[in-house]
């Protein structure tokens, strides 16, 4: 790669990664016991927002009819 | 309901898969739904084909997305025999749709069962104890840097874009949570696992349920 690119390569890499301490930074702010759930550096903080939904997030949402709660001894098959 | 209960206990969940670039979560959280199905009925736990249902789902996108209700349909229309994994292996890009003789190994589903559960939690843990392991939708934006715990906050509800299975839940504790299998590598998470917090339909992960029947 040129110098250029390898420029836009690092200014990249260096950006996702002071995005990426500040979210986790966010996240973590209501994390004050052991059981609520903590973020930090894994496989996929180095991906922009956009970037990690765009990869890993194709779910197709689909509307579904609410479930409604058959009686006792009305249960069909 | 018990106060903790686990399918993974029962051995019949499949190891934790990768779905690598491909965006065929939607087709992971099917297959181990039905895997897990198959299994409760007393077969073998087999590892079934993810790719099948990637490459064969006509009203799905591949690897470019898809849903686990129309995934579920499909499969319910055709009755295609999902084979197992090692016939039709996972190549994490959409593929040409193989076919496969009648007298091979494969397993069809029989029915299944999709619902909203918002604000009904306490049933979706009955369902899950009497039906099987659910396939179910969440919003995993914030799921990006999750290393451990259980979600509570940052996580909202109605813009589903994930889907995993639910293999159990666990109320012992002072928060109850859901104990969720994910598609991202035994690396992530805890060994591929995610909790979420019961009750108040955190990340949605009660508005788009399925359970399979085999």
């Amino acid at each position: 790669p040129s110098r250029a690119s390898r420029l836009r390569l690092y200014r990249g890499s260096r950006q996702s990664g002071f995005e990426s301490a500040k979210r986790i930074r966010l996240l973590n702010l209501s994390s004050k016991d052991n059981k609520t759930a903590f973020y930090g550096i894994n496989e996929f903080s180095h991906l922009f927002p956009e970037e990690f939904k765009a990869i890993y997030l194709r779910s197709i949402p689909h509307k579904l009819p609410r479930y409604i709660k058959v009686p006792k001894g009305k249960e069909k098959p | 309901l018990p106060k903790k209960f686990d399918w993974r206990d029962k051995k019949v969940i499949a190891e934790v898969r990768n779905q690598q670039t491909c965006g065929g979560c939607w087709a992971f959280s099917v297959v181990g739904g039905i895997e897990s199905a198959y299994a409760i009925k007393g077969n073998n736990l087999e590892e079934l084909s993810v790719q099948q249902v990637i490459d064969c789902s006509y009203n799905n996108y591949g690897c470019s997305g898809g849903s686990t209700v129309s995934a579920l349909s499909w499969l319910n229309q055709t009755k295609v025999k999902l084979v197992r994994d090692s016939e039709y292996t996972f190549k994490a890009q959409t593929g040409l749709c193989h076919y496969f003789g009648h007298s091979d190994f494969g397993v069809s589903i029989t029915g299944f069962a999709a619902y909203d559960f918002s604000g009904q939690e306490e049933e979706m843990m009955r369902m899950l104890v009497n039906w099987g392991p659910l396939a179910v939708t969440v919003d995993a934006v914030s799921w990006q840097d999750y290393l451990g715990g259980i979600i509570q906050y940052h996580c909202s509800s109605g813009r589903a874009n994930h889907a995993v299975l639910i293999t159990g839940f666990d109320r012992t504790g002072s928060i109850p949570y859901w104990i969720v299998q994910n598609s991202w590598g035994s690396t992530w998470g805890i060994d591929g696992y995610v909790r979420v917090k019961i009750g108040g339909n955190v990340c949605g992960i009660a508005d788009t349920v399925s359970s399979v029947f085999v």
